[in-house]
């Protein structure tokens, strides 16, 4: 049974989709098989590992929709070990759609207990909502990763993030942990880069990776190219970052 | 009757929020009287105008929902002739909540066009997804105006948000206009940067403004200060940039 991870922030454009691509294919290259989730219909992990539009139905609708098996949604991508399971912007319906169905908060759940056997790690990249789509990655989640931009307006939204998490312990997952926080697009030059990282570190501990990821431009440039930054330039602050943090991702799951 | 402008776009961290901030200091500076409603959850611009967080109820949700008057819910701010309307958590809950409800989509022009009379203009700062909220915005709204981030994922979401402005203004808002683009976070020193600037402008014309936002750190301090850039550090490049943005907002405005 695949351990699932979901990589989720309400905040928007902390690096969630980034994070989701390149950690995954950082896992992916050490040798773990992983599927990568998109939920979100803006559909930008589909485009940055180079999965053409019209190639993405059935996607991670249908299978939330209960119209397809994860198997149906699932293709390969460029990177050996790594498979996607694309978003669509019919995405953005299914909250009202669900409405008033049983379950609704399950329907990943669901879909992932008979369909991700063959793969050691799920990843699910959330979009910048607490929504259904959110909750239903927390809800199919082992553990949640936070990507943290080093931004105020950032930091002013983790404790509405780690309310909702509880919120969803409480009610639909009592398993659901908290992997750990990565600080993103962190700036040495920058005062405020620094200040956060030391307030976030004060306040949440040992759940802080010790990886920072660093502003970097190769980074911001592969998806452009449908590469993981770990493909376009494996030499890049970007991609070793990257590296770093899925070891110790893997670290901390070797201990479950 | 005022003049009413959403400042949208469901990719996330583009700058929606510093851009409406900003754009409505600048605007109030030159005498208008302006309204600036925050209409995303997160309420980050409830916190960069330094609006207390048990002073939010009635705010903007109590204004969807019916519960209260744009009046109730007003605030002035530490800015003379700017108001706010700020947001809490409970926003996220409208979209469920008004499933089913008549005229969901206009709720916030029904509480306008009593409510607003005495502003020159309403500006909506909105959340980062194409949900019920930001529908409603697009529907109270005379125009748009898209904060667009110099970077790859941002350009591929503008399509998405296009085909949304032109469906609104097909099923509800038919004289709901483009007041324009505005192009954020610009890094000289970037290629990636530049590239968009000029895919941009070239795709798009006359509705990109000349002015473009620079990255700026100043403008990124100014929130933990609950303060605009203008009033934070009137000299900083990213204050000046803003400064501008609103003389060409004013003077595209004018010809109406
Ligand atoms: N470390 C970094 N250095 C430079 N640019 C970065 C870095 N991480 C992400 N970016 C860029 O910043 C932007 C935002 O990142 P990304 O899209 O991954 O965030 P997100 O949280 O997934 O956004 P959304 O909330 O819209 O889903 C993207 O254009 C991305 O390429
Ligand atoms: N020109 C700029 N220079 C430097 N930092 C900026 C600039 N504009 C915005 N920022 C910072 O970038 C982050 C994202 O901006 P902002 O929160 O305004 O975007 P948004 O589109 O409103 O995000 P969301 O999608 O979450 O609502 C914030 O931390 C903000 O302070
Ligand atoms: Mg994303
Ligand atoms: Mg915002």
């Amino acid at each position: 049974v695949p351990r699932v991870l979901a990589i989720a922030n309400q905040k928007g454009g902390v690096g969630k989709t980034t994070t989701a691509i390149n950690l995954a294919t950082a896992m992916a290259a050490v040798g773990k098989s992983v599927l990568l989730i998109d939920l979100d219909p803006q559909g930008n992990a589909s485009t940055g590992l180079g999965l053409a539009k019209d190639a993405r139905v059935p996607g991670s609708y249908e299978v939330v929709m209960g119209e397809a098996t994860v198997a149906d949604a699932t293709h390969p991508t460029l990177v050996p070990g790594l498979h996607l399971a694309p978003a669509t912007i019919d995405l953005a319906g299914a909250e009202v759609e669900l409405v008033g169905v049983a379950r609704r908060e399950y329907r990943l759940l669901d879909a992932l207990v008979d369909g991700a056997a063959g793969y050691d790690y799920v990843l699910i990249d959330c979009p910048p909502a607490l929504g259904l789509l959110t909750i239903n990655a927390l809800v199919a989640a082992n553990a949640l990763l936070v990507p943290l931009q080093c931004e105020f307006f950032a930091l002013e939204g983790l404790s509405l993030l780690l309310n909702t998490v509880a919120r969803v312990r409480g009610s639909f997952n009592p398993t659901l942990a908290l992997q750990g926080i990565v600080l993103t697009m962190y700036d040495k030059r920058n005062n405020l880069s620094q200040q956060v990282v030391a307030d976030v570190r004060d306040t949440m501990g040992a759940a802080v990776y010790q990886t920072v990821i660093p502003r970097n431009v190769r980074i911001s440039e592969a998806p452009s190219h449908g590469k993981p930054v770990l493909i376009y330039d494996l030499k890049s602050v970007g991609a070793k970052a990257y590296m770093h943090l899925a070891s110790e991702v893997l670290k901390r799951e070797g201990r479950h």
